[in-house]
């Protein structure tokens, strides 16, 4: 029942006691308090139904009911503190699990997901997302960007050159993330660095969400020609997104600097010590 | 003799929107992924020999291709090593490393030879340690860090106390 806390000079998070879920980030720096839930969540994946025989495939995400099941309502966490970096464990089932980490010194709080092999034995598909829900008045609007250069405004349900007749509430509002996805509202921004493309969207006002894996059972019959499968026993992966908050006037240098650094991050090369001068002939 | 013409045209073939989506059929999936490793091959010793041009000095240079799932064997086998950080980015940056490891302590020097401060710390999804330590890297630049094991240092709770305090 303690309260589960990790902190650095700039970050502070807080976890909620009952369900070991993350529950509220502060930014120490500039003073933000934002209440953000965190966890995930899957789409039973369609095969088709009544109103369309279009299937979730490969081209198509279409789900079968438009909210998700959640993964897991609590998780039995995990706290780890060294003077580097401070860690919460959580483990969502027997194939999902996630370390949330603030390294001492940085300005982002990391979510490190470990997802798979999905279990289709039920013969549902699963497409699994994280989704943060933070206490912010966004209006409709999120914004995503476009191979990390130019920000695109979206609204939900709204299409800027033609009148939309939504017919898929979840799909039809899903967008690609090449490097970010934010919400703000007219005092703070929450943005959410992702490290590959990856599909997002804010179904719900204060709400970001990110699909991190799928398996899926049937063809969407757009030309692939197989469904979305694995081999036995299946794939897993393990992928970060980082979490920045900021006020309005400062969230453009601290998410452009990150995703610099994530883009373009340092690559290691290992050696076992001393070697051999080098001659260039 | 390195080469980065092989890594070159596996990139431009995975230009295709099948392989940018995710939308192949799965045997090309595979072939996708045959020629990215194939054209990686000759790219690693296209980097060994630019590194041992600049630094002066020509080692066996190691690659971890699968450092992201906390795997290295040579981390995890070698009682010492060099780690050698290139930044891509036209500034400095400050960058966390982790490697795998498994043992639970180590000395960490940077390229000035002070020590740098690391940590041990456990990774639940592959039940594995990672070392931990902060590197700095110039712009558009490498720096070197030396890692060799040490004995753990003994728990406090661990060291023996005086007889009379045992009695009690």
């Amino acid at each position: 029942s303690l309260e589960l806390t990790i902190q650095n000079e700039y970050l502070q998070a807080r976890f909620d006691p009952d369900t070991g879920l993350l529950m509220e980030v502060n930014n120490l720096e500039e003073g933000l308090q934002l209440a953000v839930r965190q966890a995930f969540f899957w789409y039973n994946a369609s095969m088709g139904d009544g109103l369309s025989s279009q299937a979730s495939g490969a081209y198509i995400f279409r789900p079968y009911r438009q909210e998700p099941m959640i993964l897991s309502r609590w998780v039995q966490p995990r706290l780890v503190k060294t003077s580097l970096v401070q860690e919460v464990h959580q483990n969502f089932s027997a194939w999902c699990s996630q370390v949330i980490r603030l390294y001492r010194g940085r300005r982002q709080l990391e979510f490190e997901w470990t997802v798979g092999p999905i279990p289709v034995g039920d013969n549902w598909g699963k497409e699994i997302v994280s989704r943060f829900d933070a206490a912010l008045d966004t209006k409709g609007l999120f914004y995503t960007d476009s191979n990390g250069r130019e920000i695109l405004e979206r609204r939900r349900d709204y299409r800027p050159t033609w009148k939309l007749n939504q017919t898929e509430p979840v799909a039809g509002n899903y967008y690609p993330v090449n490097s970010r996805i934010y919400i703000k509202d007219s005092e703070m921004q929450l943005t959410v660095l992702t490290d590959r493309s990856q599909g997002g969207s804010s179904i719900r006002d204060g709400s970001i969400e990110l699909m991190v894996h799928r398996r899926l059972l049937k063809d969407d019959g757009r030309g692939v020609g197989e469904p979305l499968q694995e081999d036995l026993p299946g794939r897993w992966v393990r992928g970060r997104h980082l979490l920045l908050l900021n006020k309005l006037k400062t969230a453009a240098a601290a998410h452009r600097l990150q995703a610099q650094e994530e883009v373009l991050a340092p690559q290691l090369v290992l050696a076992s010590g001393d070697g051999t001068p080098y001659r260039p002939s | 003799s390195g080469a980065s013409a092989s890594l070159n045209e596996a990139m431009a073939v995975l230009q295709h929107h099948d392989a940018v989506s995710g939308t192949s059929k799965q045997h090309v999936a595979n072939d996708y992924a045959r020629q990215l490793a194939e054209g990686w091959g000759p790219c690693e010793v296209l980097l060994s020999n630019a590194l041992a041009r600049l630094s002066g000095s020509k080692k066996d240079f190691t690659f971890c291709r699968e450092l992201n799932i906390s795997l290295c064997p040579f981390t995890q086998g070698a009682h010492s090593f060099e780690v050698t950080v290139y930044n891509p980015l036209g500034r400095k940056v400050e960058r966390m490393v982790r490697l795998p490891v498994s043992k639970e302590a180590f000395l960490v020097k940077g390229p000035d030879g002070a020590v740098v401060p690391n940590n041990v710390v456990p990774n639940p999804s592959s039940e594995q340690l990672e070392l931990l330590f902060p590197a700095t890297v110039p712009a558009l630049g490498f720096s070197v860090y030396s890692v060799s094991r040490v004995s753990p240092r003994r728990p406090t709770s661990l060291r023996r106390r005086p007889r009379a305090q045992e009695a009690e």
